[in-house]
C-alpha cells in the first residue's frame, strides 16, 4: 500500500490511498460505505463485501484515515499476535479505524485513539485533518505508538508519504514505490497540489502496480469530494 | 477503465445481525460465498484452515460487539460458516502472522 497526506500552500489537507493486496478477485468485492445514524452519514469508507473493518475512510469534516501494513521481520514472535488477539482481547487494526470514525470529535482525538489504543499487531495509520498542519504518519506497535511523523509544512515539509516500511529506514532495495511518491511529489510542487495531481502521483509505476485494487483521494474539510476508483489493467507494469 | 465500486447504505441504527443486509442487493450469495473461499485460500494454507476452523468458532464469544453481530450476520446472508468468515475479518492479523 501507499498513503500520502499532503498540504497545499493555502492550508488545504489531501489524503490519498493506494490498497495494494495480491488477490484480483477483491477488485470485484470492493464497496464504498455510508455509515448511517439517524438518515444521517456519520462516517464512509471503502472496503470489501463480507469484512467489517475499514483500512480507508473518512468523518466527514473532520478527519481522514488510511492504513497500511507494516510487515515484521520477526516472524517467530507470531505467538504474541495471538495473545493480543484472545487473551488480551486487543482489536484487529481495521476494527480500531472504524471506532475511530465513528467516535473520535476531531483530528487530535483520532491521533489519539489510533497512536494508543492496544491492537494486535502493527501497521501504519496515516491521519489528514481540516486545519493546516493535520497531517500525520503513525507507526504502530502492539503497544502503543512506534513513532509519529507530523506534517511540517513551516519547514518545507509539506507532505508525507508512508508505503510499508518505516520511515526513519531505507526500503528494500527492490522497491521503488517510495522513492518514485516523493520525487513526483517534489515535481508537483505544494501550490500545484490537489485531489487530482495526487491521484496522478498514486498513478504512477511502481507505486500503482499490478496488485493494486483501489485508489482513494479524499480531504476531511470537503467531505463530498471522497473519490474511490478501482483499479484495472492500465495500472499494472 | 477505472470504475467507482458501489455504494452502500449501512444503518448503524439497525441490528448488527442485519445491517449489512444490503449487500445482497449488489451482489450474488454465490459469487460472495466463491470469493471469500479464494480469499482464504489465499491467505491461509488448507491444512491451516482446517485445523483452526473449530478453534476459531469457539473463540468468537470473545469478538466484541457490534462487530460479532455483524460477522454473524454475515455468515447467515452468505449462507456460509462463522469461522469462515471471522477468518476473512482476521486476514490481516493472520497473514501477519
Amino acid at each position: 500500500c501507499t498513503s500520502i497526506v499532503a498540504q497545499d500552500k493555502s492550508g488545504n489537507v489531501f489524503h490519498g490511498r493506494n490498497l495494494d493486496y495480491p488477490h484480483p478477485v477483491l477488485r470485484n468485492l470492493t464497496i464504498n460505505v455510508d455509515f448511517l445514524k439517524n438518515g444521517e452519514v456519520q462516517y464512509q469508507g471503502t472496503s470489501f463485501a463480507g469484512y467489517v473493518g475499514l483500512w480507508t475512510g473518512q468523518s466527514p469534516n473532520k478527519f481522514t484515515v488510511s492504513g497500511d501494513e507494516r510487515g515484521t521481520k520477526r516472524w517467530y514472535n507470531w505467538w504474541k499476535n495471538i495473545v493480543s488477539a484472545f487473551l488480551l482481547g486487543r482489536s484487529p487494526v481495521s476494527w480500531l479505524v472504524r471506532e475511530t470514525l465513528e467516535g473520535a470529535e476531531d483530528f487530535q482525538d483520532a491521533v489519539m485513539r489510533l497512536s494508543k489504543i492496544p491492537i494486535i499487531t502493527g501497521v501504519y495509520y496515516i491521519v489528514g485533518g481540516v486545519r493546516p498542519g493535520e497531517g500525520v504518519v503513525i507507526t504502530r506497535d502492539r503497544k502503543g505508538p512506534a513513532d509519529i511523523w507530523p506534517l511540517d509544512p513551516i519547514n518545507g515539509r509539506w507532505f508525507r508519504v508512508e508505503t510499508n516500511f518505516d520511515h526513519w529506514l531505507p526500503p528494500p532495495a527492490r522497491d521503488h514505490r517510495r522513492e518514485v511518491a516523493n520525487k513526483a511529489l517534489n515535481a508537483t510542487g505544494q501550490d500545484q497540489i490537489n485531489l487530482e495531481t495526487l491521484y496522478q502521483v498514486l498513478s504512477l509505476s511502481p507505486v500503482c502496480n499490478g496488485i493494486t485494487i483501489y485508489t482513494t483521494t479524499m480531504s476531511a474539510a470537503h467531505p463530498d469530494v471522497y473519490r474511490s476508483l478501482i483499479r484495472q489493467e492500465n495500472c499494472r507494469k | 477503465a477505472e470504475l467507482a465500486p458501489p455504494t452502500l447504505n449501512i444503518s448503524l441504527d439497525a441490528d448488527p445481525e442485519v445491517r449489512w443486509k444490503p449487500l445482497l442487493t449488489v451482489f450474488d450469495k454465490d459469487f460472495l460465498q466463491e470469493a471469500g473461499a479464494q480469499v482464504i485460500d489465499s491467505t491461509v494454507p488448507k491444512w491451516v484452515h482446517h485445523a483452526i476452523a473449530p478453534v476459531v468458532l469457539a473463540l468468537e464469544k470473545y469478538v466484541p460487539q457490534p462487530f460479532a453481530g455483524e460477522i454473524r450476520g454475515m455468515a447467515s446472508l452468505f449462507g456460509g460458516s462463522i469461522a469462515d468468515v471471522i477468518i476473512l475479518n482476521f486476514a490481516y492479523e493472520i497473514s501477519a502472522f
